[in-house]
């Protein structure tokens, strides 16, 4: 559930 | 990209600047915590490891490098160029305090056990409380001066943009990282008291100084 967000973020 | 987080970025890059050029043009560091700095130097070097290895675009790597340049800038204008005029007595927060849990929680809840996540989480929890021993010296000195809280509602501001991005990234693409969005609003709501005073500071009678109740 803790689901990834791309790492595209400062 | 989307409105919300580049809007955030640019309040966070102002947000360094503004802090540099107090410094430098007063050539004095008086009421800016250095811990607070030391915490976001090594919160962008935990997250920006990647740097090298991991192209995305050039707007991340050269916002990146200027995030990593004005941190360490800041460390050696508060420790080194202007150290006299560091305000070692009001700058007393324990900083392990804020170290060791965030250590700890990054190991125990992360996306993946490697070494960069975890590096990236640990950097994602400390960014969220390193602002703390700055907020306590305010509190401490019962004052800031007036850069040093536009300083603060800028780099408030940032992370209250980023959750804005999060809800509008979760509607329009399905993505989220609860990680991220659990610790920017611990992150931010941190700065409430701060940004309520900051506000209302122009119905205040001594609308100068902005006084942080203790």
């Amino acid at each position: 559930f803790l689901k990834k967000l791309n790492k595209d973020e400062l | 990209m989307n409105v919300f987080r580049l809007a955030g970025d640019i309040s966070h890059l102002l947000a360094i600047i503004i802090l540099l050029l107090k410094i430098w043009t007063s050539r004095s560091c008086a009421g800016i915590s250095g811990k607070s700095q030391v915490m976001f130097a090594i919160t962008y070097t935990a997250r920006y490891l990647d740097l090298f290895t991991n192209f995305i675009s050039l707007y991340n790597s050269t916002m990146k490098i200027i995030f990593l340049g004005a941190a360490y800038a800041t460390l050696y204008l508060i420790y080194v160029r202007f150290k006299a005029t560091y305000d070692h007595n009001h700058d007393t927060f324990r900083v392990e305090f804020l170290l060791i849990p965030t250590v700890i929680l990054s190991v125990l809840i992360n996306h993946d056990f490697s070494p960069l996540e975890i590096l990236w989480t640990f950097s994602i929890y400390l960014e969220s409380v390193a602002i703390l021993p700055q907020l306590f010296m305010v509190s401490k000195t019962g004052e800031a001066e007036s850069i040093t809280s536009h300083y603060l509602f800028a780099l408030g501001s940032y992370r209250a943009l980023y959750i804005i991005n999060w809800v509008y990234r979760y509607y329009a693409e399905g993505f989220y990282d609860l990680i991220a969005i659990v610790a920017g609003v611990v992150q931010t709501v941190l700065y409430c008291d701060f940004f309520y005073l900051y506000i209302t500071k122009g119905s205040r009678a001594n609308a100068t100084e902005m006084s942080i109740e203790a």
